[in-house]
């Protein structure tokens, strides 16, 4: 669908992108360590685009099988949640990742 | 208001109250952190009532300043929300709280 080209075309142009909502403290958790790295993600607040980020979830939901927020990409490709990508950094893997993915 | 006192008769009657919605995993992080300490905290959905739900979130934020969830009380006493749990473990008075409220 065009939602679906727009979102795959969204995670490859850009290094990171986080789908979040502005009230979750998951989401701000995670925008929060990228900036810490040193990568300024894409943030898509889900909650501030009326009737469209719902329909933008469920798109999400079709591409990644994950129907919440935080919703990561890196380098174009599909993340996960706040604690994979709190696992991902715990185990080294994050920062190699965001280096790969051009972010930092 | 009648609202306000049913509040404080829920807090003072039972060891631990924590207000939380459903779907935020800051307020599932809370719980399960009660119930590895082998508390079993009186649990109230806000996202589960309906409209009282949000009179209820008002009324909360009347009588502790606080709009978020999850809120916690031990003792009929305001702690916060999960952060101020999680530190008040971290230090070690989390256990000594539940225990002066006859929590465990
Ligand atoms: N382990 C996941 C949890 C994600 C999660 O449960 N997110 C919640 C908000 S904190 C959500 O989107 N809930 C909506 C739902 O469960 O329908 C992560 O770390 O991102
Ligand atoms: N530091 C607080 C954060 C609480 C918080 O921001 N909760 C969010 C959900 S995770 C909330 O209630 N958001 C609603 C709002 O901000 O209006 C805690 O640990 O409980
Ligand atoms: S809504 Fe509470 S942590 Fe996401």
């Amino acid at each position: 669908s065009r939602l679906e080209e727009s979102v795959k075309k969204i995670v490859t142009e850009n290094p990171v992108v986080v789908y979040s909502k502005t009230w979750c403290s998951y989401s701000s958790e995670v925008k929060s360590l990228f900036k810490r790295l040193g990568a300024e993600p894409l943030v898509i607040e889900l909650d501030q685009m009326g009737p469209q980020g719902r329909q933008l979830q469920k798109t999400l939901e079709r591409l990644t099988g994950q129907h919440t927020v935080p919703n990561v990409f890196i380098g174009g490709k599909h993340i996960g949640g706040c604690t994979d990508t709190v696992k991902l950094h715990r185990k080294g893997e994050l920062r190699l990742l965001l280096s790969e993915a051009g972010a930092t």
